[in-house]
């Protein structure tokens, strides 16, 4: 763990006498290597790094008669008020129904996280209604109808050739229709640089509009998060993020670029297949998993 | 000539820079750049342009290692593709229909995926894209039971070449990797050496859990090939040098879009190319 391999560093420091300035800097080198190897993204780790050396070199390890454990806690509540916020709610104030679309690049887990989301709405005694907006992948409709009605959640029916826009505000006249309270919009996988594919979301957005864009992204990202997670923000806007796969062992530090780049939360996260399988992201054990 | 040295330790961070963002990993990283340093240091590699070739060149040794074609010389061949979830199974099932479609004349997709909503439906359409033909259970069914099925249409329909998807699944999920072993061995016991292929999906964008990933698939089922798919995102898809380091396993695909015709062979200087680009 982080905490053994600070240990080893300090225990052949100390054979020295007083800590000094140089000797954080080999602990912090250990951050560093700790934090790229979850996957963190290079220049967030050299930010995060620059960012607690100051605490690092101050007192509070200096002076402790145990400075790997300081340190360690010190990287850990950094790491926490990062990745911390307030409003992890998604809003679901306006009216009805409000509108809340799920992106991200493909095979992320979009469409299972949206019907996830639907049967917790619904389990807290709102009225969800969903729609596909995939009209590439195979299946995808029918992948989406499916969960709908293992949930017994209202969902709209395409027409053939109908265009993902068209679709969203058919569905959007239907939920109002029927009474229903929030509507969820799954979207197809796209690569962020796909000025089409970005293009139909804009208007979308435009149309519509989302009361939230949620960017849904998979727990194993590597150093590409940045990328798409700048992309997405830059040109949507990301009011939230759903963080899926976390129950595999991938470090996860592709939670720490995100929110670095955007700024904006995490809200949930995905941990498994079945559809009771999301909950409430806590910065505090995502701090801890990142730095193993 | 001491202004040289400054000049190659920020050299040196920049190429560090650029192997971690592309998915290396520090610790590959970190080794390549050791490796290179001895190559550095003498007085013929004076600028960045050759410290880059030093690098390239040995990072194409290690995929050089890789790039091991598949041999089509079992009929029928049978291909089973396993990884975690959405990395592209099914959809690269698709493309490896119609990459091999020359001279094949008939093709067979087992639907062994029985867990996922609209899995079936979806390997169908593929099916139907690529000119294959379909074997399904219904949804919940044994999966073993469907692979046992497909290995007997195969062999009585006189198929060309028989691919086994499956559902995605986590490599720490230890009874569903139990389950991939079981159908595993059911498909050699109904057809010695099957599967011939067992492939492993990567996703490019994957960072360093790629290595775990690799490294239990490959000791629950002895994968024989990778393939390595969306490459055409802004992934590097670095993962694979490490694998290829440290595990030894082929990469035989790649990925680089959502149709029919998006796969190719792996090529190591193409991927250092574009690694590099
Ligand atoms: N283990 C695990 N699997 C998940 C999780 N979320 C989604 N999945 C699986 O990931 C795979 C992809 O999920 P989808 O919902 O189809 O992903 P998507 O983003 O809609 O995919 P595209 O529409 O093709 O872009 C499926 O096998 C899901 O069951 C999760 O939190 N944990
Ligand atoms: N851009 C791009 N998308 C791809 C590629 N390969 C697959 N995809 C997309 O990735 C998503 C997931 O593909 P699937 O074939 O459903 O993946 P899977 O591994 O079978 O997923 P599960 O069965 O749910 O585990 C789909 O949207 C595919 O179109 C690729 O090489 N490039
Ligand atoms: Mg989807
Ligand atoms: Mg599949």
């Amino acid at each position: 763990s982080l905490t053994d391999k600070l240990s080893l560093v300090f225990k052949k420091l100390r054979g020295h006498g007083k800590l000094t300035e140089q000797n954080i800097q080999e602990a912090l080198r250990e951050v560093r290597m700790a934090l790229l190897e979850a996957d963190v993204h290079f220049r967030v780790v050299k930010d995060f790094i620059e960012s607690v050396r100051g605490r690092a070199v101050g007192e509070e390890v200096m002076a402790s008669l145990t400075p790997a454990q300081q340190v360690v806690k010190i990287v850990h509540q950094e790491l926490v008020t990062l990745m911390g916020s307030e409003n992890r709610q998604i809003r679901l104030s306006g009216n009805p129904p409000v509108p809340l679309m799920f992106v991200g690049l493909h095979g992320c887990g979009k469409t299972t996280t949206v019907a996830k989301l639907a049967r917790l709405l619904k389990g807290n005694g709102r009225v969800p209604y969903m729609v596909s907006a995939d009209v590439y992948r195979p299946a995808a409709v029918e992948q989406l109808h499916t969960l709908a009605s293992q949930i017994e959640v209202d969902f709209y029916e395409p027409h053939q050739g109908e265009e993902p826009l068209e679709i969203c505000k058919k569905a959007q006249d239907n939920a109002v229709r029927r009474g229903c309270d929030t509507l969820l919009i799954d979207t197809a996988g796209r690569l962020h640089f796909d000025e089409i594919l970005m293009d139909e979301l804009r208007e979308i957005k435009r149309v519509i509009p989302p009361k939230e864009i949620l960017l849904v992204a998979d727990a194993m990202t590597g150093q590409d998060a940045v990328n798409i997670a700048k992309s997405f923000n830059d040109q949507l806007g990301i009011d939230g993020v759903i963080l899926t796969k976390m129950d595999g062992d991938a470090r996860g530090g592709a939670a720490l670029s995100i929110r670095a780049v955007t700024g904006s939360p995490i809200k949930f996260i995905g941990v498994g297949e079945k559809i009771e399988a999301i909950e409430a992201f806590h910065p505090d054990r995502m701090a801890a998993r990142i730095l193993g | 000539f001491s202004g040289r040295g400054a000049i190659d330790q920020d050299l040196l961070d920049e190429l560090e820079e650029f192997l971690i963002t592309a998915d290396l990993g520090i610790r590959t990283a970190s080794r390549l750049l050791e490796a290179i340093q001895d190559r550095t240091k003498s007085k013929d590699c004076d600028s960045p342009e050759k410290v880059k070739e030093v690098i390239q060149r040995e990072i194409l040794e290690i995929l050089k290692a890789g790039e091991r074609p598949v041999h089509i010389d079992q009929k029928p061949f049978v291909f089973m593709v396993v990884g975690v979830n959405g990395v592209g199974k099914t959809a690269t099932i698709g493309k490896l229909a119609k990459y091999y479609q020359n001279g094949v004349e008939r093709i067979i997709f087992a639907a062994a995926d029985t867990f996922r909503a609209a899995a079936i439906e979806q390997l169908e359409i593929w099916a139907h894209r690529a000119g294959a033909q379909l074997i399904k259970h219904h949804r919940g069914a044994d999966p073993s039971a469907v692979a046992y099925d497909a290995v007997h249409a195969s062999r009585a329909r006189s198929a060309d070449l028989l691919f086994i998807d499956t559902a995605g699944r986590l490599h720490t999920q230890v009874n569903l990797m139990e389950e991939l072993k079981k159908i595993k061995r059911i498909v050699r016991r109904e057809m010695p050496q099957a599967p011939h292929e067992v492939l492993l999906v990567l996703d490019a964008t994957t960072g360093q859990n790629a290595i775990a990933q690799a490294r239990l698939f490959h000791e629950a089922l002895e994968v024989t090939g990778i393939a390595l798919t969306k490459l055409d995102g802004t992934a590097k898809g670095g993962i694979i040098v490490a694998i290829c380091q440290e595990l030894g396993i082929p990469i035989h695909y790649v990925g680089v879009g959502e149709h029919l015709d998006d796969l190719h062979p792996f090529n190591a200087e193409q991927f250092i190319q574009a690694l590099f680009a």
